[in-house]
C-alpha cells in the first residue's frame, strides 16, 4: 500500500459518499445516471467473486464489502424508493449499456490472465469498469446542467481514477515485476474518459462559476 | 520478500 493508492481508494470511498449524501438529502438522483449504477454494481460483484477465497488484508475485505453493498444500495434507492425513482431521468438516460456489458464479456474471453472463471470475471470487470462512466458522462451531456454534489461525484471519481495511476507507476519503479497489462491499460483508457469533463469542472472552478457542459 | 497477490488492489 502506498499513498497513492491510499489516496485513490479514500477519493473512490468519497465520491460514493458524495453520491450517497445527494440521495439522501436532496432524497433525488436527477442527474444521475442508473445504467452506470448498475454497471458499477455488476463491476463490484464480479470482481470481488476473490472475497471468499483470497484472503489479502482486512483492509481490503472491508473495502470490498463497502463497494459491494453501497453500489447495490445505489442501485435500490434509484429503481424502488417511492421518493428517489421519481427523480430519475429515464428520457436521459438512454445509452444501451447491455453493449457495453457484452462487449466487455467477450473481451475477457480473449484477453484475460488465465482461463478460469475468476479471472475472466476479473478482466471482465476491469474492462466493464473502464467505460461503465459512458452512460453518466452521455446523461450530463445531455442534461447541461450539472448540479454541485453530482459534480462532486463524478470529480473524485475522475480523482481515484488518477491517483490509481500514480499508484502504478510508483509501484513499477519500486517493485521488481510489477506487470499488469490488463489493469493499467484499462485503467488509462478509463481515466482519459474523464478529460473532456475534468477540463470543463476545472474551467467553472476557476471562473467560480456552475459547471456546465456544452450540448 | 514479500508475497503479492495477484489481485491485491480495490
Amino acid at each position: 500500500m502506498n499513498i497513492f493508492r491510499l489516496a485513490g481508494d479514500m477519493t473512490h470511498l468519497l465520491s460514493i459518499l458524495v453520491l450517497l449524501l445527494k440521495i439522501y438529502a436532496t432524497k433525488s438522483c436527477s442527474g444521475i445516471s442508473r445504467k452506470t449504477q448498475e454497471l458499477y454494481a455488476i463491476v463490484f460483484v464480479a470482481r470481488y467473486l476473490d472475497l471468499f477465497t483470497d484472503f489479502i488484508s482486512v483492509y481490503n475485505t472491508f473495502m470490498k464489502v463497502v463497494f459491494i453493498a453501497s453500489s447495490l444500495a445505489i442501485v435500490w434507492c434509484m429503481r424502488f424508493h417511492p421518493m428517489v425513482r421519481r427523480s430519475y431521468d429515464r428520457e436521459l438516460d438512454t445509452f444501451r449499456h447491455y453493449f457495453l456489458v457484452g462487449a466487455s464479456f467477450a473481451l475477457a474471453l480473449i484477453l484475460h490472465e488465465k482461463f478460469t472463471v475468476q479471472e475472466i470475471f476479473w478482466a471482465f470487470s476491469i474492462y466493464l469498469e473502464a467505460v461503465a462512466i459512458l452512460p453518466q458522462l452521455v446523461l450530463l451531456q445531455r442534461s447541461g446542467n450539472v448540479d454541485n454534489l453530482t459534480g462532486q461525484y463524478i470529480f473524485f471519481l475522475g480523482a481515484y481514477r488518477a491517483f490509481y495511476i500514480l499508484n502504478w507507476i510508483y509501484r513499477y519503479l519500486t517493485e521488481p515485476h510489477f506487470t499488469r497489462w490488463i489493469a493499467c491499460v484499462s485503467g488509462v483508457v478509463q481515466t482519459a474518459l474523464y478529460a473532456d469533463f475534468f477540463y470543463y469542472y476545472f474551467i467553472s472552478w476557476k471562473n467560480n462559476s456552475k459547471l456546465k457542459l456544452p450540448a | 520478500a514479500d508475497v503479492i497477490a495477484e489481485h491485491d488492489e480495490l
